[in-house]
């Protein structure tokens, strides 16, 4: 979970907004 | 008597979930003021990936049964099925296109742009999609669904639930057979003839992770975190 926190972050949020650079 | 309820052919709930689920066309924008290069092609590829990836992740939570399974099997059978998605997008949109493949409704790519990317095998081998796709005339209803059931197939790994994983699969898969003995009953086995491109949809995509997990290595493209994330998942 921790290598994939943006994937895991989306899953619970809503967020659709792009990911850093 | 009193007729029990007959639902109208081709009444699938999972389709008319899947068709409304479905993320909006994203744009590519490629920067007008950069000279078209290499760099520049891959750089609007990889930056359209991680919105495209973004949406899809949304998608994913549409899908119906799917944010039922536990964040760990919703999470690997992203990690396996994102490029599937992210391909069988892009044949959908090419479609209706000769030769070319739609990334995007204003990032059209041909032979020429293909080969000036270092593309050229790997849009060749979408294009064997596309036309496996345009041979069977697929409906928006088929992409949903096949695209629905590419994911949740996506992972061989064992899953924390792997009952609950397979139900899902079940279920898309009876959604599939519903829908295709409704619309299509002149061609019995539509559904097992759909079924049997995803091998090849998942060669692909492997092939597309590989070539820009190779792109990654080269270091001259830049590339956002969810779409290094998931290159890195693989």
């Amino acid at each position: 979970t921790e290598r994939h926190k943006i994937l895991h972050r989306l899953l619970q949020d809503s967020n659709d907004s792009p990911t850093p650079a | 008597g009193v007729l029990p309820h007959k639902k109208a052919p081709g009444d699938n709930q999972v389709v008319s979930l899947l068709l409304l689920a479905e993320p909006e066309a994203i744009l590519a924008m490629a920067d007008p003021t950069v000279p078209d290069s290499d760099i520049k092609a891959l750089t609007t590829l990889c930056d359209l990936a991680d919105r495209e990836l973004v949406v899809n992740i949304g998608w994913a939570k549409h899908i119906p049964g799917f944010p039922s399974l536990s964040l760990a099997d919703q999470m690997s059978l992203l990690q396996s099925g994102w490029m599937e998605i992210l391909i069988l997008r892009v044949v959908f949109r090419s479609l209706a296109l000769d030769e070319r493949l739609a990334y995007a409704e204003d990032y059209v790519m041909d032979h020429d742009q293909s080969k000036m990317a270092g593309l050229l095998d790997l849009n060749n081998a979408i294009l064997q999609l596309v036309k496996k796709y345009k041979s069977v005339s697929l409906d928006r209803e088929e992409f949903v669904l096949l695209k629905a059931i590419a994911l949740v197939n996506s992972d061989s790994a064992p899953h924390e639930d792997s009952e609950a994983v397979q139900h899902l699969q079940d279920v898309l898969q009876g959604a599939l057979q519903d829908y295709e003995a409704a619309r299509h009953a002149q061609d019995p086995r539509r559904a097992g003839k759909l079924i049997m491109s995803l091998p090849l949809l998942r060669q692909t995509a492997a092939r597309a992770v590989q070539h820009f997990c190779g792109i990654k290595r080269d270091g001259r493209v830049p590339m956002h975190k969810l779409f290094l994330e998931l290159l890195e998942a693989k």
